[in-house]
């Protein structure tokens, strides 16, 4: 059974991309099938060149004009560039503009079912292509830096989620906090560590991604943190685990 | 001659609403009279409460609706709520869409033209509200974290500076890069930092924001830096005394 993932928050700079592609990765490390996603017209995750699927991007997938092909590969990247952009000025307007990427997630669902994980990363607002991404999603991973400004913004994000579970996909079987970039030499860290924990409970990894140079260093060897220095991805190997035991 | 600054790029979470509201503190600690205007819906700069005009929010005055009062203060902020995203679902298809918050400083010249700087905090996206900021400003600060992602985003950022330059404001005099959250215990900051001088050369501010807890801390006092921590200010003092001497 194939369980497609939303990484999600409009607060920018939380972790998103860095998640999607270091989650996928080590995932992918445990023999698990993994297709990313990259839903964001910055196309940060697209820096990962070695795994794009070819003859397919993004836009074209979501428009339903191109179909998922299989290759021999267990780790894949429907890449993106700022031509999805034109997804948001376009679709905002017409009939059905949520689902989308459900529609094309169905078209190609004989390729999609032999992944075991589809990872999708969106973009730092709650525009049309979150809202697509968060219709055809079975779970929501939420990066939390464990900073001031990402927890305010948590509530936002939470009220939206509630509604695209009320009114476009109530299969969301669960959303979770994963906290990230968590420097325990800033006194705030650990007490918003803790207020997290405190109010949502079960909501929360307990998995949480420390502040890492190499996680902030791979992308510049345009690849993950597994890939570019496997002794320092301890914490995406544990979040993988976890992601793997919740089932 | 008030100078109004849009303080803007599309990456996330790179110090935007920082040096928004820490330059604002900064240059109102050396006696300047400084506007902020927060233009972004998650509304973190509004944390500053202590500084908010009353009966007037960023919503009300971009649509024309509220004009600016004068106060005895000289450092104030026109607050914003999330009820500022629906200026983008309501005015994106209108004409003069991106016009909106240039004829609302016209409307409100005579008080605008108190103020030393306008200096006004954008969302992490290119949507309405940001061209908004770009079509009324005279300079352009954009943060750019001393990190991979921030530094491949630029290019996005700097191709549409250039569109709105030519088709909707031509007085953009100047814009500079801010690197910001430099950590030179990371081996690439130091690389990136001389990688935009040498290629973005003088514009990139001298100045540079070092990766500093009472930045991030701040906010969690509902204050900017140089009220909660005078003495670690020093990045944006220095960063305000530059923005003096540019004239
Ligand atoms: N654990 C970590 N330790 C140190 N740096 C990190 C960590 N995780 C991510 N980073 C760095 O922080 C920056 C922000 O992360 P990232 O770009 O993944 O966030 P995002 O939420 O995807 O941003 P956006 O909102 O722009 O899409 C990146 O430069 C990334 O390399
Ligand atoms: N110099 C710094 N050192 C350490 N932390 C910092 C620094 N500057 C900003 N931060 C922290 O990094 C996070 C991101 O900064 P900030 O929210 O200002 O960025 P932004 O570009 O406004 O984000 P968004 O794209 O969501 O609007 C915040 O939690 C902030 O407190
Ligand atoms: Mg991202
Ligand atoms: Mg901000």
């Amino acid at each position: 059974m194939t369980k497609i993932i939303a990484i999600s928050n409009q607060k920018g700079g939380v972790g998103k991309t860095s998640t999607a592609l270091n989650l996928g990765a080590c995932l992918a490390g445990k023999d698990k099938k993994v297709l990313l996603i990259d839903l964001d017209p910055q196309a940060h995750l697209s820096i990962k060149k070695d795994i794009w699927l070819k003859d397919i991007d993004a836009l074209s997938f979501i428009k339903g004009e191109k179909e998922l092909k299989s290759n021999g590969r267990d780790f894949n990247l429907i890449h993106s560039d700022l031509s999805l952009s034109r997804f948001d000025s376009e679709f905002s307007n017409k009939l059905g503009r949520d689902q989308y990427l459900k529609r094309a997630i169905r078209k190609s669902e004989d390729e999609v079912s032999k992944y075991d994980f589809v990872l999708i990363d969106t973009p730092p607002n709650l525009g049309v292509l979150t809202t697509n991404a968060l219709s055809v999603c079975d779970e929501v991973i939420i990066p939390v830096q464990t900073l001031e400004f990402a927890r305010q913004g948590l509530e936002i994000f939470l009220d939206m989620l509630e509604s695209i579970k009320e009114m476009l996909n109530p299969n969301i079987k669960s959303w979770n906090i994963l906290p990230t970039m968590v420097d325990f030499r800033r006194k705030q860290d650990k007490e918003i560590l803790e207020e997290l924990r405190k109010e949502f409970k079960e909501h929360v990894f307990n998995t949480f991604i420390r502040t890492n140079s190499k996680v902030a260093e791979s992308p510049r060897a345009q690849t993950d943190v597994l890939s570019y220095a496997k002794n320092r991805a301890e914490d995406y190997i544990n979040l993988a685990k976890e992601v793997l035991k919740n089932g």
